[in-house]
């Protein structure tokens, strides 16, 4: 994946069955961001795979404070090549079987 | 110590340190 200066990994092992991951994100290069990031450390949350959106998570980010508005492609582009890597483990375990 | 953060949609947010060993060198 292209690095964005935002890392984001999981935050528990996936079990391959839960829609709902945990995921955990972070900034490692604050000069890959255009606006001001408030340096408050791993940000930790649930994302439903099924329900929800890279985009509409960092939009909260963002209303949160945590980003400004200008970086949530940014952090939406971190989260949905994770989510992207995630669902490809998944469908790969899946096809190959117990 | 992790912090909280509770968004109008409902999310949680729990912030806690990053450790050392995982920031790149700046």
């Amino acid at each position: 994946a292209e690095d964005t200066g935002v890392r984001v990994e999981l935050a528990e092992e996936d079990d391959g069955k839960k829609a709902a991951i945990a995921l955990k994100l972070w900034v490692e290069d604050p000069k890959k961001l255009k606006g001001k990031y408030k340096e408050s450390g791993a940000i930790e949350f649930t994302f439903d795979l099924e329900k929800e959106t890279p985009e509409g998570v960092a939009q909260e980010m963002v209303e949160s404070g945590f980003f400004h508005e200008s970086d949530a492609k940014i952090v939406g582009k971190s989260i949905r090549d994770r989510v992207a890597l995630i669902k490809w483990r998944r469908e790969r375990n899946v096809s190959a079987g117990p | 110590s992790a912090a909280q953060v509770v968004t109008s949609a409902g999310r949680r947010f729990i912030v806690s340190p990053v450790p050392e060993s995982r920031l790149k060198e700046q």
